[in-house]
């Protein structure tokens, strides 16, 4: 799952 | 998007133009230290050819924005030394702090992700300072700055969205926050933006 530290966004 | 827009809408300006007048270099500068801070990850984190492509993208362009202010003959000249004064570290170190004391894991990479964060929601500072010094804004400036503006006020509805939508989606309060208040900025500046597009006049920021 997404975590803080996962990060996908720009 | 809206934030890859605003950066050809300044390049448009900067290259055809061959003026960067109304531009804040330090709104530039801050923005290329948001994108070095925050993108440390990009050879470590593979999220998508998309997400890499923007990163080298957003990286490159305010680069290449800095040289053209700073390098560029004619460019340079154009440049509006005296009223873009803000000063880099009233903003940079009180970020830097903040970051220190609110994050959400004490590590290099995420102290410095989280500082490009704040230091992303108040970026547009100097160059609100300027704008509202600059007798003679022209459209492009002023798109620019709206479609600068717009990209986090889409990504509000985004995580909003993404909060209901996604099973597996976190709440991101550092970010949420820091993207309100980076929007609300901007409050002040679409509402005159609106007025002039309404009115069909130019756009002008009251003293």
């Amino acid at each position: 799952h997404l975590t803080e530290s996962e990060k996908d966004e720009l | 998007m809206t934030h890859l827009a605003s950066i050809c809408l300044l390049l448009l300006k900067i290259h055809t133009m061959k003026s960067c007048a109304g531009v804040s270099l330090k709104t530039q500068e801050l923005y290329a230290l948001v994108f070095v801070t925050r993108y440390l990850d990009l050879f470590s984190n593979f999220v998508s050819m998309y997400n890499t492509i923007m990163k080298i993208i957003f990286l490159s362009s305010t680069f290449g924005i800095i040289w053209y202010m700073r390098g560029h003959k004619l460019v340079r000249q154009s440049y509006d030394k005296e009223q873009d004064t803000f000063r880099h570290y009233f903003l940079v170190i009180p970020c830097m702090v903040l970051a220190l004391v609110i994050h959400s894991k004490f590590t290099l990479l995420e102290v410095l992700w989280t500082f490009s964060i704040y230091l992303e929601a108040v970026a547009i500072l100097p160059q609100l300072v300027l704008l509202q010094r600059t007798r003679n804004i022209d459209n492009l400036t002023g798109n620019y700055i709206f479609c600068l503006g717009a990209y986090r006020a889409l990504y509000l509805l985004n995580w909003i969205y993404r909060y209901f939508m996604e099973k597996n989606y976190h709440a991101q309060w550092i970010t949420w926050m820091a993207g309100m208040i980076q929007t609300a900025i901007y409050a002040d500046f679409f509402y005159y933006y609106f007025k002039s597009w309404k009115k069909n006049e130019r756009l002008k920021l009251p003293a």
